[in-house]
């Protein structure tokens, strides 16, 4: 609550990229997990 | 009354702020919107987070599963190749049926070692519980649909399978010119081309090549030739691969000179025979006889 708009701001962006490393991490997990589902069937 | 009513609305402030209210509340607003942009964003992180750590074990989980089914799979394999038959028939048996085997394939075999060629051999040694095993592919007709392959030894057939994950079928292999011997075979079709048989040699032979067999067998020949094997037509003793009787590692039972010999009238008797060989030779040869007399000039 007492957080300037700038930090908001910085706090904001530092999220957003957490959030687009996640992302990243999940779709190659995700793949992975598919490839080797794919290799067991 | 509807006079001074209505005159009571009427907005008297002169309005005389510097616009400070104002720009608080668009700060305000702003920060508000910040705030939630932040929680939204958080509240999503967090949710991926959960998916990617679910995500991460179901992987795990199936990883784990996949390496068990190799490791179990493996072992059945490795079971049923050094596990003797569980039905086995009596010796003499063995050796009727083994010898109409050969007979039927050698017939068939006859007329079809012209067909069979140079076929790549890949030798991947693999020290597997310190055995020398060793892989040789045979080309064989289309419509022939055993699993014989005649390399020169006496083999007794224990076993033969075939399993939903591998349907091609595959035949198990002793060898039965020494009782002492403790060689494996493992024949079975290749998956890319049926044509040709894949023969998976375990251990090595501790006796010389069964020298009771007729040469004009018409067994097939092969010869290795770097990474390649040469089928030997017509040769005048019978072959072996190379790779098989470089294995032989107790000489005080071999006659080792007598096997050289073979080895050599064999490999003279499969390169006269090809035609590339003594084009080759005859190339070689003449480009040689003339650089002779250009030199002498």
């Amino acid at each position: 609550k007492d957080k300037s708009a700038s930090e908001l701001r910085e706090e904001l962006n530092r999220v957003y990229s957490e959030n687009k490393k996640i992302k990243e991490m999940l779709e190659t997990v995700c793949e992975k997990y598919y490839a080797l589902h794919h290799h067991l069937e | 009354m509807d006079q001074s009513s209505s005159s009571s609305f009427v907005d008297t402030s002169l309005d005389l702020t510097i616009g400070v209210t104002r720009m608080r509340v668009k700060e305000d607003s702003t920060t508000s919107a910040l705030v939630d942009e932040l929680n939204r964003v958080s509240a999503e992180n967090k949710k991926l987070s959960e998916m990617l750590t679910l995500t991460c074990e179901n992987y795990n989980v199936l990883r784990k599963q996949l390496m068990e089914y190799v490791n179990k799979s493996n072992n059945v394999t490795e079971r049923d190749q050094t596990s003797p038959p569980k039905k086995r028939k009596s010796p003499a048996r063995d050796d009727a049926v083994s010898s109409a085997v050969i007979g039927g394939v050698s017939e068939s075999s006859s007329t079809d070692q012209d067909g069979q060629y140079l076929c790549k051999k890949k030798q991947r040694e693999e020290t597997v519980v310190k055995e020398k095993v060793s892989r040789v592919y045979y080309k064989t007709e289309a419509s022939d649909t055993t699993l014989v392959v005649k390399d020169g030894y006496q083999w007794r057939k224990y076993g033969q399978k075939v399993t939903r994950d591998n349907p091609s079928p595959r035949a198990y292999f002793k060898c039965a010119c020494a009782p002492s011997c403790s060689v494996k075979k493992k024949v079975q079709r290749s998956v890319e081309d049926q044509s040709v048989l894949v023969a998976t040699y375990e251990g090595e032979h501790n006796h010389p090549i069964p020298s009771q067999i007729d040469s004009n067998n018409s067994l097939n020949r092969y010869i290795s030739l770097g990474d390649y094997m040469a089928p030997a037509k017509g040769s005048s003793s019978l072959a072996e691969p190379v790779t098989e009787s470089k294995k032989v590692t107790s000489p005080s039972r071999i006659d080792i000179p007598e096997v050289q010999k073979l080895l050599v009238e064999q490999m003279a008797s499969s390169l006269t025979k090809d035609p590339n060989f003594t084009a080759a030779l005859a190339a070689a040869v003449t480009g040689r006889l003339y650089q002779q007399n250009q030199t002498e000039k």
